[in-house]
């Protein structure tokens, strides 16, 4: 999903 | 993860082993602002509270852990162990005037109207002008050792390269975050004169002086 591609980021 | 979100967080990991190695072989944390690092601190911590909810990958995980481990093992290093040494006399950026906007604004604009939201677009907004303590520090003195400037080329181009990986992300994975761009932006906008003093003296030999 796009707030766990978020997420995925520091 | 692609090549400029790699080079960043590796930029990210140098400047915080550059600070750390800095205070303990000088036993001196002379020249670096507490006040910043306490933001440091309260952005890591705030930002990754999902450590304990949503496991993304080892990789991840491990970073984040590092992240909030160091910043808050600097903020000892400061204000414990080498405390006499610090420089509170010119560190007198009031970062209450950081931290309140930043919260307010991230209740105000963010994703969703959850707490782990919230914390998380808080930590993207402070984050965002958190070395304006550490840059103040620097006006105010009128000087860096070079040994501070490059930990602050490292921390600066650390945002600048995610700005490339969010431009890559953009285009290859049609992902983008309007909120994490914005504040990336801001926080990169914020080290270009540093820049430009860097990479026109401190890569020449120079010391870091600003014009009296």
């Amino acid at each position: 999903s796009e707030k766990k591609k978020r997420k995925d980021e520091l | 993860m692609n090549i400029f979100r790699l080079l960043g967080d590796l930029s990210h990991l140098l400047a915080i082993i550059i600070l750390l190695l800095k205070i303990w072989k000088t036993r001196s944390c002379a020249g670096i602002s507490g006040k910043s690092q306490i933001l440091f601190a309260i952005v890591y911590t705030t930002r990754y509270l999902d450590l304990f909810t949503t496991f993304i990958s080892a990789y991840n995980t491990f970073m984040k852990i590092i992240f909030i481990a160091t910043s808050l093992a600097t903020v000892f290093l400061m204000y414990v162990k080498f405390k006499a040494t610090y420089d509170h006399n010119h560190d007198t950026f009031r970062i209450e005037f950081l931290i309140l906007p930043a919260f307010v604004l991230a209740l105000l604009i963010n994703h969703e109207l959850s707490p782990v939201e919230v914390l998380w677009t808080f930590s993207i907004y402070l984050e965002s002008v958190a070395i304006l303590p550490q840059l103040f520090l620097v006006s105010k003195t009128g000087e860096a050792e070079s040994i501070t400037s490059h930990y602050l080329f490292a921390l600066g181009s650390y945002r600048g390269l995610y700005l490339f990986n969010w431009i890559y992300r953009y285009y290859a994975e049609d992902h983008y975050d309007l909120i994490a761009i914005v504040a990336g932006l801001v926080q990169t906008v914020l080290y270009c004169d540093f820049f430009y003093l860097y990479i026109t003296k401190v890569l020449k030999g120079k010391k870091l002086q600003l014009p009296a």
